[in-house]
């Protein structure tokens, strides 16, 4: 359609800008409350001595989310969506033209709490990362398949309630590969720190 | 906008149908793996002699929810929605059509995992139910003021799983009130059956 046409051309330019300034782009996308944010901290406090890290946070209303990643001393831009369902390339547009990328070698982008909608609109960024959480059950992935086939990382978090769950994490996995065999699954427990040396691995920082 | 007004118009003849033949229908929304298709087994299982039941499930794709539903003997359709992250009107309206009103007296209409989009697409129910996690973190109800401006009756699940995740119900509760004096809180366990007959009596069944 034209909202999603028009949405990949500035997707393409926001690729573009952030190439010319050699900013790493990462979108951090996944379901309501799966770990998302969580995940930003502690990569944020492994990295930041290694990159300059600035973070973008989509959300309808609040500024919780920004608050939380800002407090471990790295820029963060929160963006309020309104009724938005998913970031767009033109929000994330803007929210580029308010910081100096020439300081910035390492940008997070997390996306709205959705499962359906952000896999339609690309924002410009060079990897993609999706967090699902044990705890939301163990079909999670066959009913939601676009969002996995365009991901390189998938992140399935809380491992810590997996067997209060009565979830099989293996079979989330494999659901995973099912659906895309180029994607790479790690396990994580944001909780406890679990499987962050993974992620960075797998994000190639 | 036009496609919001279409859906009001249809959602409106749904409502006047559903009226006519005396069927009740109830709205079930939530965040993704939430427990709504969980709350529907128990209400099915508690109410199937009292009433007779139909259950629609939306969901991008799989047949899964509706199975489950489907075992405990009460007719189940599903919709499947493609890449639509929430039901319609027309949806609901074609899934009308394969039923016989003249024998059901209530239905259960559980939307697609997602807690903004599907607050903006009335179905024509008669009331709306939002379930959402403890697992999903502290911040839900601020986050998304919308669905629960609209809604009836708000069910926070998963309470076995509150001090795992040291979260506090009561603050939750308290944030939906916050947004809407007139809504209807229950705390469940679907995991436990425990508060399902706080969710019939709210409900009005
Ligand atoms: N038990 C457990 N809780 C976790 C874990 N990771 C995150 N949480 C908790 O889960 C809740 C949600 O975490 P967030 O990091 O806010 O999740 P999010 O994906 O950013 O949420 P939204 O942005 O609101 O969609 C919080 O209460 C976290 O403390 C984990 O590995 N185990
Ligand atoms: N621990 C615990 N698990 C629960 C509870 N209620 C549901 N579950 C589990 O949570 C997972 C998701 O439950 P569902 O009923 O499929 O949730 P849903 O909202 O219908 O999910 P979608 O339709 O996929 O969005 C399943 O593994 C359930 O067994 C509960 O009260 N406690
Ligand atoms: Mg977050
Ligand atoms: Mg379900």
């Amino acid at each position: 359609t034209d909202l999603l046409k028009a949405n990949e051309k500035l997707a393409e330019e926001n690729k573009e800008l952030l190439k010319k300034y050699g900013v790493k782009a990462i979108d951090i996308l996944g379901s309501i409350g799966s770990g998302k944010t969580s995940l930003i901290e502690l990569l944020v406090q492994k990295l930041k001595n290694k990159y300059k890290i600035v973070v973008f946070n989509g959300d309808l209303t609040t500024t919780i989310d920004a608050n939380r990643v800002g407090r471990h001393g790295v820029e963060v831009i929160q963006i309020n969506t309104g009724k938005e369902c998913h970031l767009d390339a033109n929000l994330v547009k803007k929210a580029l033209q308010k910081v100096d990328l020439n300081n910035v070698d390492l940008l997070f982008i997390e996306n709205v709490g959705n499962l359906i909608c952000p896999a339609d609109f690309p924002l410009g960024s060079e990897k993609r990362i999706v967090v699902i959480s044990v705890t939301e059950g163990p079909y999670m992935v066959v009913k939601h398949p676009f969002i996995f086939m365009g991901t390189d990382v998938v992140v399935i978090n809380k491992i810590d309630l997996a067997s209060a769950m009565e979830v099989a994490v293996e079979k989330l996995e494999r659901d995973v590969y099912a659906i895309n065999p180029n994607a790479k699954v790690v396990k994580t427990s944001c909780r406890d720190g679990e499987g962050i040396a993974g992620v960075i691995s797998a994000l190639g920082l």
